[in-house]
């Protein structure tokens, strides 16, 4: 059970607030808006209206102990900054903050936020993806250029074969899991019976970016 | 090659209509405001400044062979459903739109977008997760309750064992994949000298949602 801090309750520090709270954690909750503040009041462990551009604020709410904090306040940047900076010389732990912009993400970063968000950006990335490469659902990003990649079969897959489509493609890629219904298949348990896909499978590959490029023509 | 409309050229459709000129698609960009048009004169195929709220905008602009259409319209909810409504009327495959509330979801639902997307509420769980788990780095949602979770080893799991963490807590959770430095391990390749745990190592498991949280005490 840790202790959070989020600043800001628009829907981004609203989500993180609540969610944190019904994982079972504390959260006290501050936005300078009465009707955010009351929105959350029984969603949350504790929420106060203020105005972090006060330096009073954040003082007098006793938080130098908690586990992380949260600045969720985009479009008002200089109280982003305010706020992050305060949280950070505080010695927080873990300070994270959204950035509307490349040059807000700048300011923040040097002064020390430890993570910073950018969801609209993040976001259209997953989106441009999925719209690219329409049968792929999901993707993670492993860093050192590896991917995971979750493609979901349509019937142009049907009764086809994952690593026959791999090995035409000439591709160091590998199937790390299908699952289809209810059932989860992982390798060695895979037999090329088993590889015959079905509309709807669910296929998780691995590999190099570049490497799973060379099977997207098939996708 | 696809051609991709995007409509609102905010941070969310910007991003996505660049990414996917960069992924080698055409794409046409469409915002009323001016400046957001000549940022992006250079980035993407072609950008026009149009209101969208007019309905001659989309007939004059001959889209409905489009294999996708993009309404990243966020704060101005009518301009965003008068778009997505004469999108999907016009018989475009795939219509996403941006919303940003239940309600705002709801209606784009009704009027038949394929697919809804609501930046700040996806990354605010997601950073809600990552701060709740800090070993978890990312996860995917496979459906069926089923998850896959990266974790990125701290000291508290150096030279322990990833085998001896998940039969000791009784979870029924396979390992897929250790990515350590430049080279990833994939089963049956683990031998449990393999599996001593290094800090920094990015491990990815995969099962039911309640069987990781019988590990996540652990991590
Ligand atoms: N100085 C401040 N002190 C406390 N709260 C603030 C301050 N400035 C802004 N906020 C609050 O931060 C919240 C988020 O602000 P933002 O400008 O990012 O709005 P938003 O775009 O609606 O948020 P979201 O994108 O998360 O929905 C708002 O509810 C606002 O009242
Ligand atoms: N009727 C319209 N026709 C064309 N473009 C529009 C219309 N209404 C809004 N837009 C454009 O849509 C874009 C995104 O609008 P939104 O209100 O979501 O702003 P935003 O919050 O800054 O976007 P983002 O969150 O993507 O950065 C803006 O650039 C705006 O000019």
């Amino acid at each position: 059970r840790q202790q959070f801090l989020v600043i800001g309750l628009g829907v981004f520090g609203e989500t993180i607030a609540t969610e944190l709270t019904r994982l079972g954690n504390e959260v006290l909750g501050v936005d300078r808006d009465e009707r955010q503040v009351d929105r959350l009041a029984e969603s949350i462990t504790h929420a106060v209206v203020a105005d972090v551009t006060d330096e009073r604020t954040l003082k007098e709410l006793n938080v130098e102990h908690y586990d992380a904090a949260v600045v969720a306040i985009g479009r008002d940047v200089e109280a982003s900054i305010l706020a992050t900076m305060q949280l950070c010389a505080m010695g927080i732990e873990e300070v994270w903050a959204k950035a509307l912009s490349p040059q807000h993400h700048r300011i923040l970063a040097k002064l020390g936020a430890n993570r910073i968000v950018h969801p609209e950006y993040e976001m259209g990335l997953r989106v441009a993806q999925a719209l690219n490469y329409p049968m792929v659902n999901n993707y993670m990003d492993l860093g050192n250029d590896e991917f995971l990649v979750e493609l979901i079969a349509t019937e142009r897959l049907d009764n086809r074969q994952m690593h026959e489509i791999i090995d035409g493609a000439g591709a160091d890629v590998n199937i790390l899991l299908l699952r289809r219904q209810d059932k989860c298949y992982q390798r060695p348990k895979f037999t090329p019976e088993d590889m015959v896909i079905a509309s709807g499978d669910h296929i998780i590959l691995q590999g190099k970016r570049s490497e799973l490029q060379k099977i997207a023509r098939e996708l």
